[in-house]
């Protein structure tokens, strides 16, 4: 049975394309099978895997001109591969805005057949629009980045609602897999305050493994390689091999 | 004469609200009359300041509610205005999309009257929607923070065809005012390659100030302050001081 994640936070730059690559490849690792399906315009998450200007992307699927089979790529990693964004996936939004059950159409085409992936995660734009209403829609759950940053609590809340509002109306099943605080350093007084702060609103759905800002981490996408490739001894690497763990603890049938 | 100032980047997290808060705030203590326009739904430039939950905002102004002197509001700095955002915000992309003339809702509402500022800059949300579109369209040029990583490099094409495609079909006068490096980090090999790039590709573009990394830059806006009035001393106020200095330069008549 194949679980897919969200990986949303409209607040930009708080980790969401770092995490949908590194939490791949480290579950990737453990010969579990995941599929990275790319719906942010910026196309980061395809590039930072050495996957570039692809013609066939998520959008032939939003757009319903292909199916699932024809656009997943396989990438220079074992059990992982990747649904590439490109540039067209600017215009989606506004395409997509008349059709019927317009927020529906990623489901359907991730929902559609079974092509034996353990876990589909889905790298997010910074935004609430159309594109992350498909995610949310698609979805069993959503994984959410927190920066150890003022801003990044701010809009929490935002996210929050409109969870509640996919919840509501188009995905009843929806939940949150965890919320992940992100470039934390420990010398801050910032990062332990936002650490409080989300630990109360959040509880138990913090994950007990936080990642640490570290340079490894964002060299790694000028390399194409997920850290734990580009350099396994990092604590960057470390990091996302803890949270691979905890991840598939919280997922292990009981 | 007032010169108005988009700061844009589709890349999430890469300075844009931190240099619309500290930039505006470093030109009003000069004496020069500043306002700033957040069109931001997440309204980080607004809460940034201390401007929290406005009923009135620019939505009004885009939906032709209401005049720029009816959204207006009065900060705690002098010489310096706000025009705060909203949650209403999240929803006017798609209620503009059928509208005629959709992109020019802001031109018209921000050049309909004189109201006396020497400076308007426009705090953009992350990504290229109608919402940046418009404040490009209002627009005499664009200012292009990018910070010193990987991925804001890879955004950077984007970026420039969307300007390019203002220039042609709404926005003829449109220039690009600069291109600011952020969160620069002189110790790491990344930061300079980047800065290498920037300047090779911008020339003369690119500001000679670069904004470092500094803490009291991000704990500025939980105290409601921009860094020059929460930590005066600090590197992070040194350097938007500076980038004020270097943006009248090049703005005052030679
Ligand atoms: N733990 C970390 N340590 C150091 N740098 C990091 C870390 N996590 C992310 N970064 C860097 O911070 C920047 C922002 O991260 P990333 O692009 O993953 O965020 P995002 O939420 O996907 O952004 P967007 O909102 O634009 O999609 C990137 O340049 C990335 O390399
Ligand atoms: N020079 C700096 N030094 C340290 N932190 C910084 C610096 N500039 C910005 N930050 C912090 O980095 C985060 C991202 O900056 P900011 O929110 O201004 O980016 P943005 O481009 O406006 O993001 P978004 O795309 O979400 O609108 C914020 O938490 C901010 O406080
Ligand atoms: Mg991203
Ligand atoms: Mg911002």
């Amino acid at each position: 049975m194949t679980k897919i994640v969200a990986i949303a936070n409209q607040k930009g730059g708080v980790g969401k394309t770092t995490t949908a690559i590194n939490l791949s490849a480290s579950i990737a690792a453990t010969e579990h099978k995941v599929l990275l399906v790319d719906i942010d315009p910026q196309a980061n998450s395809s590039s930072g895997i050495g996957i570039f200007k692809s013609d066939i992307s998520v959008y032939d699927l939003l757009i319903e001109r292909l199916e699932l089979t024809d656009v997943v790529r396989k990438t220079d990693f074992d059990y992982f591969d990747l649904v590439p964004s490109n540039i067209n996936l600017v215009g989606a939004e506004v395409e997509l805005v008349d059709l019927p059950n317009r927020e529906n159409k990623l489901r359907q085409k991730l929902r559609s057949e079974n092509i034996g992936y353990d876990y589909i995660f889905i790298d997010c734009p910074p935004s609430l629009g159309l594109l992350t209403l498909n995610a949310l829609t698609a979805a069993d759950s959503v994984l959410i980045p927190v920066q150890s940053e003022y801003f990044a609590l701010e809009g929490l809340g935002q996210l929050l609602n409109t969870i509640h509002l996919v919840q509501k109306k188009l995905n009843p099943d929806l939940s949150i897999e965890g919320v992940l605080l992100t470039m934390f350093d420990r010398r801050l007084r910032l990062s332990q305050q936002v650490l409080e702060e989300v630990s109360n609103y959040f509880g138990e759905k913090v994950y007990k493994t936080i990642i640490q800002r570290n340079v490894r981490i964002s060299e790694s996408p000028s390399h194409a390689k997920p850290v734990i490739m580009y350099d396994a001894l990092s604590t960057g690497a470390e990091n996302y091999i803890a949270l691979a763990n905890e991840f598939l603890e919280r997922n292990s049938p009981k």
